[in-house]
């Protein structure tokens, strides 16, 4: 464990608090991709089957359990809770995510590290987070205008990837054998989708402005 | 490269 690593988690955490207190706080979901939630559930899940195999740390499991219950339950606001639901944009929120689920598991099955049942999905939840935030982004688009905790929210999930990149090159120059090609490369991609967003953060950031994203 | 190593990652 290191800075970066450290800093990357805490700011995960951090984007997921901001998100479960917007719903909470306002009892909304406006501004929310529910396609992009569900494909986090999908990759926690999908990542963490390690969860009953493999034991790290008190850490490891502690945190591997919040993601899992924290995107499921947010799914669960976002379809089921009655006052929730109702604020969910819909009609903006019509990106075809089934498809990353296809592409990234075929992938998966063409690029892994052992060809064995966990690595697999291991592999395919590496994928599958790297476009994850594309509906969300989508969304955003579409609508425009974005409110101050769902602008914090995005802002942390990209901080936690930046913190992420960080890790891995003091890992890479600190640790005599790390080489991680599928997590990193999809790591550099996850992160790049974010750049257009930061722009704009930072935009609107330095002009005391509202978030804006052009359409 | 060991790709044997624990995913200590999440």
């Amino acid at each position: 464990m290191n800075i970066f690593r450290l800093a990357g988690d805490m700011t995960h955490l951090l984007s997921i608090l901001v998100l479960l207190l917007k719903i909470y706080a306002t009892k909304s979901c406006s501004g929310i991709s529910r396609k992009t939630q569900e494909l986090y559930a999908i990759v926690f899940v999908a990542r963490y089957l390690d969860l009953f195999t493999d034991f790290i740390s008190v850490y490891n499991t502690f945190m591997k359990v919040v993601f899992i219950a924290s995107s499921l339950a947010i799914v669960w606001c976002m379809r089921f809770h009655p006052m929730v639901r109702r604020s969910y944009d819909r009609e903006l929120d019509t990106f075809r995510h089934y498809f990353l689920v296809g592409a990234s598991f075929a992938l998966a099955l063409i690029l892994h590290e052992k060809f064995t049942v966990q690595e697999i999905f291991w592999a395919f939840s590496i994928y599958l987070e790297a476009v994850a935030i594309l509906p969300q982004l989508v969304l955003l688009q579409r609508s425009g205008n974005v409110d101050n905790l769902t602008g914090q929210y995005i802002f942390f999930l990209g901080a936690y990837r930046a913190f992420y990149i960080l890790n891995w090159i003091y890992r890479y120059l600190t640790e005599p054998h790390f080489t991680r090609w599928i997590a990193c490369v999809s790591g550099v991609v996850q992160t790049a989708l974010y750049a257009d967003f930061f722009y704009y953060y930072f935009i609107s950031w330095k002009n005391n402005s509202k978030l804006k994203l052009p359409a | 490269g060991d790709v044997d190593d624990a995913k200590d990652e999440l």
